[in-house]
């Protein structure tokens, strides 16, 4: 293994290097054994080449870390990095204890929701939230947010076995506290010049105004759809109403969206299977 | 016997990380013509060495094990190997068409996760299966 794919050996490993005669003389990698090693993992990743993120993205697990440094992390990554821990430590748990559950539940009980369909995932994929239309006080009633998510990255052979929706909401010191407020998210079907779009329910919570925090909305059959039909995906919509059907400004209510904090801005989290790997050439 | 046994069992509390290693007379790790026994060893692989941390979330790199070393089964110092592996050796020796010669492979995999962005920004955890070498044996 040449020097540089060397590291300095943790004291563990340090330790049972001791015990063990010493390791064949090392050699350094050329450039192409390098390259071919490069293409190896990102086979493995199913990845045809290295990705190259657009703005270079900061990074959730090094704080400030090169161009970044002037951008904190968004919600999506953050999210993503605590699941990867969740995973880690179970894999961790799964060798002490001889037993493995589904891949994330341990981020269940850690507190994430959990969703009996994600617990056979191989694979979760967020996405960003890329446009956001708002009917505010502005415009007639009913209010409304729109929010659209590009899920073609998803490998069309790809069984996607939950998808959700994440929104952060602020307390909402416009309405009593203790008012109740009915939050649905339905996916946009069809859309028409002269009359309201078609809609498809997908969900519905109910929450205290004065509640903050993270809600979580089930959009598989959304997902679903969008994956069959890629043209037709046309975004969610989300709507507010109170307990005697008055519609609210989702924005009144406290649902943050791309304006917001980066931590807090929406994003959708999907879950799926990964497809049997295809046969690769042994080195 | 009753001598080598205490013997292998203070080998065995000697080396705790190399449990799959073969005892007796390859405890050095190689057999006597100087090559070595079936053992995991270990690549790692370091994400920042490739300049992959502009993509890569985590982690920052893995130990790669592999399998590596030649099966050889001494009749007194077979403990650890398979039966079958044995026999196999044994079939080799007498007719080496009829069987191939036992290899050192992996007897043990775990899971490893990857967390990744994509070129549009999205971020991606994928868990690979079977993946990390824990054990080396002899099939």
């Amino acid at each position: 293994v040449g020097e540089p794919w060397a590291r300095a050996p943790s004291s563990r490993a340090a330790s049972c290097r001791q015990q063990q005669p010493p390791p064949p003389p090392h050699r350094r990698l050329s450039g192409r054994e390098k390259r071919e090693m490069q293409r190896e993992i990102l086979a493995l990743l199913g990845l045809p080449g290295r990705p190259r993120p657009r703005a270079r993205p900061a990074s959730p697990s090094r704080p400030g870390a090169g161009a970044a440094r002037q951008q904190p992390p968004s919600a999506a990554p953050l999210f993503m990095l605590d699941l990867y821990r969740a995973a880690a430590s179970q894999d961790d748990e799964g060798e002490r204890e001889g037993e493995l559950g589904g891949p994330w539940s341990l981020a269940w009980a850690r507190g994430l929701p959990r969703s009996s369909a994600a617990d056979g995932a191989d694979t979760v994929m967020s996405f960003v939230n890329l446009v956001e239309l708002d009917r505010d006080l502005f415009h007639p009633k009913p209010y409304w947010k729109e929010f659209r998510f590009d899920l073609t990255p998803i490998p069309a052979e790809e069984a996607v076995t939950a998808a959700e929706f994440r929104i952060y909401k602020m307390q909402s010191f416009s309405w009593h506290g203790n008012q109740t407020l009915h939050i649905s998210i339905h996916e946009i079907v069809q859309e028409h010049r002269n009359r309201e779009s078609e809609l498809l329910f997908l969900d519905l919570q109910d929450f205290q105004a004065q509640a903050e925090g993270w809600l979580v909305f089930d959009i598989s059959a959304a997902s679903n759809h969008w994956l069959l039909n890629r043209r037709y995906n046309l975004g969610l919509r989300l709507y507010v109403e109170t307990e005697d059907g008055q519609s609210i400004d989702p924005g009144l209510a406290g649902f943050l969206g791309r304006h917001g904090p980066r931590s807090k801005q929406p994003f959708v989290v999907t879950f799926f299977r990964a497809s049997p790997s295809q046969s690769r050439t042994p080195r | 016997a009753a001598r080598q046994l205490r013997k292998r069992q203070h080998q065995k509390t000697k080396h705790p990380s190399h449990a799959n290693r073969l005892p007796g007379s390859f405890d050095d790790g190689r057999v006597p013509e100087g090559r070595q026994v079936c053992r995991r060893h270990e690549l790692y692989v370091s994400f920042q060495d490739l300049g992959w941390l502009d993509w890569v979330i985590a982690p920052q790199g893995y130990s790669a094990f592999y399998c590596e070393g030649e099966c050889a089964f001494p009749l007194d110092s077979c403990m650890n190997a398979t039966n079958h592996a044995i026999l196999q050796s044994l079939v080799h020796l007498m007719k080496p068409e009829a069987a191939p010669k036992a290899c050192c492979a992996p007897t043990k995999l775990s899971a490893t996760s990857v967390l990744y962005y994509d070129s549009n920004n999205n971020v991606i955890l994928k868990k690979h299966r079977n993946m990390v070498v824990k054990t080396c044996g002899c099939h």
